[in-house]
């Protein structure tokens, strides 16, 4: 069993844990569930900002990944997956940004996210970074996709923290679509 | 309970502590 991640001496507690993950998707190979499980790895947990950042700094950032990458940020004991009893009643708020602009935006986003900006009680789950061929999506994901105060809310923090362009598309799509 | 909030700016500063490293 992995032990769990606390804040050392010093150091500046988070509210929640997370675990940093990252998957790559071998060319040419369907997606099924099983292969998604199977290519996503678990970077490592943290438990405070200075174990953050410990992690953090080492990793090569979105931007300057290649090939079809994601960075996922989770709470400890979310998997990245729809099928994780937390996702499965869930969505998550997608927004496309063209090349240039995902280790920027992803960074803000994390960020907003240990700091508990999103003020929407424990109903974020998670975060994902996905690298593709002509854009990059960037997407948050939360628990309840039929609460629409929390869905509205959290769109509304990430147009603040992301600085988005006004004209920006967002879309939020539930895992029961996605499934679909 | 109380939640911990933090803002960007305090997060950035954390970066340069030695715990951080």
């Amino acid at each position: 069993r992995r032990k769990m991640a606390v804040p050392g001496a010093g150091e500046h507690p988070l509210q929640f844990n997370y675990s940093f993950w990252y998957s790559r998707r071998t060319p040419g190979r369907p997606a099924s569930t099983q292969s998604y499980e199977q290519n996503i790895k678990q970077i490592g947990t943290f438990a405070s900002v200075e174990q953050f950042w410990r992690f953090y700094s080492h990793m090569i950032r979105p931007g300057d990944l290649t090939g079809h990458s994601d960075f996922h940020l989770f709470k400890d004991g979310i998997k990245p997956m729809w099928e994780d009893d937390a996702n499965k009643m869930g969505g998550k708020w997608i927004i496309r940004l063209r090349k240039g602009l995902a280790s920027r935006c992803w960074e803000n986003l994390i960020l907003a996210i240990l700091g508990e900006q999103f003020m929407v009680g424990e109903e974020i789950c998670g975060a994902v970074v996905s690298v593709r061929f002509q854009e990059d999506i960037i997407s948050i994901w939360n628990k309840t996709a039929s609460d629409q105060a929390t869905t509205a809310r959290i769109r509304d923090t990430l147009r603040r923290v992301l600085n988005l362009p006004p004209n920006t598309i967002m879309e939020y799509k539930t895992h029961t679509d996605s499934i679909k | 309970g109380t939640r911990i909030i933090y803002d960007r700016k305090f997060l950035l500063d954390c970066r340069n502590s030695p715990l951080a490293r």
